[in-house]
């Protein structure tokens, strides 16, 4: 493991645990994207579908249960909890799984490596992971008022899927016969769609205001 | 598979 996906995942571990705390411990998930968390869910249990069979590292089985655990304690907390349930922007948060999903689903039938069930839903999970962030990018926009936790859950986001980038271009200098295109072209398709939220970040930051973005 | 190679990414 090299140092870009070490420092990726940490970045990835942060912005989750980012979020769950921030909700944890001020009993609001106000400016909270629940179809986003729920898109993420959706993703890490298509694609850990193998946890239990295949064993690469006591590292990854150990991290694909936190992204398991917290995703769903997310979706739980926004969904069921008493007091969190209250402050969430249900009216704002009004982006359709569907339109995420059902192409996504489409295009994981049709562009994949091996026409298998297991290679499927990998491949669904991994277009999957490249738009989920847009119903929480949505609500940011609307609302407009991002208060810092959730402003650093998605700077967090956007620095994991830049690192990984870094990962694979490692990598493919590395290792041998490390080319995969339908991740590649999919973890770019990801980044990329930070690269708004990026821009407004730094300006605030280097400006010390406030992260507000346009309408 | 291609997916078996990178499934030691999370």
């Amino acid at each position: 493991m090299n140092i870009f996906r070490l420092a990726g995942d940490m970045t990835h571990l942060a912005s989750v645990l980012v979020l769950l705390l921030k909700i944890h411990t001020i009993k609001s998930c106000s400016g909270v994207s629940l179809k986003t968390q729920e898109l993420y869910a959706l993703v890490f249990a298509t694609r850990y579908l193998d946890i239990f069979v295949t064993y690469v590292s006591f590292y990854n089985t150990v991290m694909k249960l936190i992204f398991l655990g917290s995703s769903f304690s997310i979706v739980w907390y926004i969904r069921r909890h008493r007091v969190v349930r209250r402050s969430y922007d249900k009216d704002q948060d009004t982006f359709r799984h569907l339109f995420l999903l059902l192409p996504c689903l489409v295009l994981a039938l049709v562009i994949n490596e091996k026409f298998t069930f297991k290679e499927v839903m990998w491949t669904f999970s991994i277009y999957l992971e490249a738009v989920a962030i847009l119903p929480q990018l949505v609500l940011l926009q609307r609302t407009r008022n991002i208060d810092n936790l959730t402003g650093q859950y998605v700077f967090l986001l956007g620095a994991y899927r830049a690192l990984y980038i870094l990962n694979w271009i490692y990598r493919y200098f590395t290792e041998e016969h490390y080319v995969h295109w339908i991740t590649w072209i999919a973890g770019i398709i990801q980044t990329l769609l930070y690269a708004d939220f990026f821009y407004y970040y730094f300006q605030s930051w280097k400006n010390s205001v406030k992260l507000e973005l346009p309408a | 598979s291609s997916s078996d190679d990178s499934k030691d990414e999370l």
